[in-house]
């Protein structure tokens, strides 16, 4: 069950905010409800399916365009004020909704409303609807808060991990060229002292080969 | 005793390494790890 | 100026779900109003600074504990039908609000509320007020997680770098490790080398030393 109140404006009533309330199961092309209430009064209708595929063929509108053309106006709220007209009339019940372009307005849907005969239980309804909803959001934000400081440790927590990979990789090279070095001095010592040894002997023979 | 030090400061540096006897990784890494930090 | 909307049940009549807002300035303590509806009807008061107080002193609560009281009462929502009654008279327009305890309730505060006359324009006003607030909400909620898919990839990208760092140490030991061999091995060769040659003009010359 999908639920969406927004806020319209008549154009009978342009200084009096209207809520209008669709409901629907699956799919808005299957069909909803609406709920018109001005605080006061409400009224309610259904649109079902084949009435929106009729819409559609009368318009000459793919069914999918339609229905989405149907969510930007009655359920998207924001830019609606700009974009749509909505016509109400009290007597009889007719509501009825605009797509207004640059120069030129279009029919985009009509339905019959009936009055509600108790309204002050639609609206208790509708305000305990908004009550749930807002607390729903605010767990879920609780939630995406609490997500949100553990993402941050998180990451810092391997962040530092890896600068200390970074140093800790740096200072191994460091260390055991520093290591290496030594020990291959030791190597070239011994080669420096068997090298002065071998020249020593060389010599001594040289030497002995003379007096000979 | 004397001649002992001797030997082994003709067959092995200050650190270990042999002077005549190839290294491998592990020799090398075993005389690394005696050596004291460098720094 | 803050707000909270928060169902309640009446006393007098615990079918019916009413609304209670209640509004403050900086602190609820410093005075609040009060706004009780049922949908049809709507009742407003004001409870100033003085009067709470003169309540938390009649009941002997420092002032401090007895606005913590009236926070849990008025404001909390959850869990305010199982501690407080809410007793209303429509005829008087008496607002009372008491905590029950295991066996004992004892009177929390009370206010009278005047009834509005334009019920529909308050609760329009509430109705908005609580659309306004989804709306804030979600819009949290839409940058919270747009924030914690951005700590993810991060994270996931310091992860990435944190393991290669790992890697590329290991790999680079193992190079050191495999390239100091070589050296070593190369000049222990060299050592063995200059120790035989000198071991060879060593014999030589104790061989020409013994014929002479």
């Amino acid at each position: 069950m999908y639920r969406k109140v927004s806020r319209i404006c008549l154009a009978s009533e342009p200084n009096i905010t209207h809520f209008l309330q669709v409901s629907w199961e699956k799919a808005l092309g299957s069909g909803f409800v609406i709920m018109l209430t001005d605080g006061h009064s409400a009224w309610t209708g259904t649109v079902s399916e084949s009435e929106i595929s009729q819409e559609a063929d009368d318009i000459a509108m793919e069914k999918e365009k339609y229905v989405d053309e149907l969510r930007k106006a009655l359920v998207s709220g924001a830019g609606a004020a700009d974009m749509y007209k909505f016509i109400f009339s009290k007597e009889s019940g007719h509501f009825s909704f605009d797509k207004e372009l640059k120069d030129v307005s279009f029919r985009l849907g009509s339905v019959t409303l009936d009055k509600v005969a108790n309204t002050a239980e639609v609206i208790r309804e509708l305000i305990g609807y908004c009550l749930d909803t807002i607390s729903e959001n605010e767990a879920k934000n609780e939630h995406l808060l609490k997500e949100n400081e553990r993402l941050l440790r998180d990451w810092s927590d391997v962040q530092g991990r890896f600068e200390k990979c970074v140093s800790s990789k740096e200072a191994l090279e460091t260390d055991l060229y520093k290591r290496f070095i030594l020990v291959l001095n030791e190597k070239k010592a011994k080669i420096r002292s068997l090298h002065k040894l071998l020249s020593e002997v060389q010599e001594l023979e040289k030497n002995a080969e003379c007096g000979r | 005793c004397p001649s002992t030090k001797q030997h082994f400061a003709h067959e092995y540096d200050c650190y270990g390494d042999s002077y005549f006897v190839d290294t491998d990784l592990d020799q090398l890494k075993e005389v690394f790890s005696g050596m004291k930090s460098p720094s």
